[in-house]
Order: structure tokens, then C-alpha cells, then sequence
């Protein structure tokens, strides 16, 4: 696993929640 | 190890007005990253992840990078997928602690079973695009803010051959535009898969709402 910087990993989140919005939408 | 950003910038503003460059436009950008400008302990200048937003492809897009990849998109095999999908699964156990899952958990059922969906070329570059940084210049971000002057990339052929890393990346993963607008506090880098012409009120919106003072 990369290291992720304190600063990224709520861009992470968000970019994580929303694909799996995406997925069971589908 | 980078100092803290200069200036500090709300990340709730970034992805506001990142949302709103990317859905208040007329054509399809698949994602917009916001490049921050900091310094590291030797005071170089760093352009470093700000904030990012992921729409993704156009839906009617037929091409083969929208769909879930298979063996004939970007030469991914089997094995390849299930790397992209372990890492995803790993940085969802790493910041799920901390930040929550509210998707999964308003939906019963969901799970972590979502995490296994196949992770699209877009998806990837955009995810890699996170670990990223652009010292003193480098890269299509770097040489926007050095030279104040907006970057636009259009095309498969021409991203191959432009002289960066990222403009290459960029084109192996299914982008066809890649635009890079500076501003005094960064570069937004807008990206589609679709070939989209050079937009001047696009990069005055861009640079407007990515100055901050």
C-alpha cells in the first residue's frame, strides 16, 4: 500500500465512497 | 516532507469549486485535480495534491476505457486487475477508520463486496495522480505555474509525445485532453476522455476560482 499523506486521504474517501455509490447504482 | 501549504486552503472550497468547474461546464471532463504550491525542507517549490474530483466517463461513452476493463484495454491482464483492486480494498481499510463509510452503510447490503467492482483505466490514473508531486517545474502542472501560461493537450498522439510523464501516463490510461490552467496559488489540471478544443472562458473560470488570496 502506498503511503498516503494526511492531506489526501479525504480526497481518497470521497473519491472511494462515491464509486461504490456508483457501483451499487448501477 | 513538505511544509504546510502556502497559503492553507479549505479543502471543502477546493472541491466545491472543483465540482463546479467540472459539472458547470458544457463539455465532458472525466476528472479536475487542483495542484497545490508548497515547500519542502530545502525550499523547493512543490505543486502537490490539493483536492480532486472524479466524475468519470461520459455514460453513453462506448469506448472500451468506460467500460469495466478487460484483457483488451490497456494491455490488463487478470492479475493486473487484481493488484488494482487489492490496492483500492488497502487504501479503503487505511482511511475508512478515520473518515468513515457512510456509503455502505446506508445501504444494507452493501458492504465492502463493492470495493471488488473492476477499476477502470480512469479510475486508476486518477487514484495514482493522488501520490504525486511536481518539483520545481517538472511535469505539465509544473511547467504551467513556472511559465504562467495555460497548457492544452489534445489528442492521444500528441499526449504520447509531449515531453512528460504525466501527459504520457495520461494517454495510456484512456485520457484524450489534458489541460493544465495556473494560478498564483496552484494549477487546476482538468482531464476527459473526449478531444476537447481549447475553451478561453474555461481557463478565466478555472483561474478565477483557483486564486485565492
Amino acid at each position: 500500500v502506498p503511503r498516503v499523506p494526511q492531506a489526501r486521504k479525504a480526497s481518497l474517501a470521497r473519491f472511494l465512497e462515491k464509486r461504490k455509490e456508483r457501483i451499487i447504482t448501477k | 516532507p513538505l511544509t504546510a501549504p502556502l497559503p492553507s486552503l479549505n479543502q471543502d472550497t477546493l472541491q466545491q469549486r472543483l465540482q463546479a468547474l467540472v459539472e458547470g461546464a458544457a463539455e465532458s471532463w472525466t476528472y479536475a485535480i487542483f495542484w497545490q504550491t508548497s515547500s519542502d525542507a530545502e525550499g523547493s517549490m512543490v505543486l502537490g495534491w490539493g483536492d480532486g474530483y472524479y466524475k468519470g466517463p461520459r455514460d453513453d461513452d462506448p469506448r472500451p476505457s468506460k467500460r469495466p476493463l478487460d484483457a483488451n484495454s490497456h494491455n490488463l491482464d487478470g492479475a493486473d486487475q487484481e493488484l488494482r483492486k487489492k490496492v483500492l480494498r488497502d487504501l479503503h481499510a487505511l482511511v475508512s477508520p478515520e473518515f468513515g463509510d457512510s456509503a455502505a452503510a446506508e445501504i444494507p447490503g452493501a458492504g465492502d463486496a463493492t470495493m471488488d467492482g473492476e477499476v477502470t483505466d480512469a479510475e486508476w490514473f486518477y487514484v495514482v495522480s493522488m501520490m504525486q508531486s511536481f518539483v520545481n517545474g517538472s511535469g505539465v502542472p509544473g511547467q504551467a505555474f513556472f511559465t504562467a501560461v495555460p497548457i492544452w493537450i489534445i489528442g492521444a498522439e500528441r499526449l504520447q509525445s509531449y515531453n512528460c510523464d504525466r501527459a504520457r501516463q495520461a494517454q495510456q490510461f484512456g485520457i484524450q485532453t489534458m489541460v493544465c490552467i495556473p494560478s498564483p496559488n496552484g494549477v487546476v489540471e482538468l482531464g476527459s476522455m473526449d478531444q476537447i478544443p481549447q475553451n478561453w472562458s474555461l481557463m478565466q473560470q478555472a483561474k478565477t476560482s483557483f486564486t485565492f488570496t
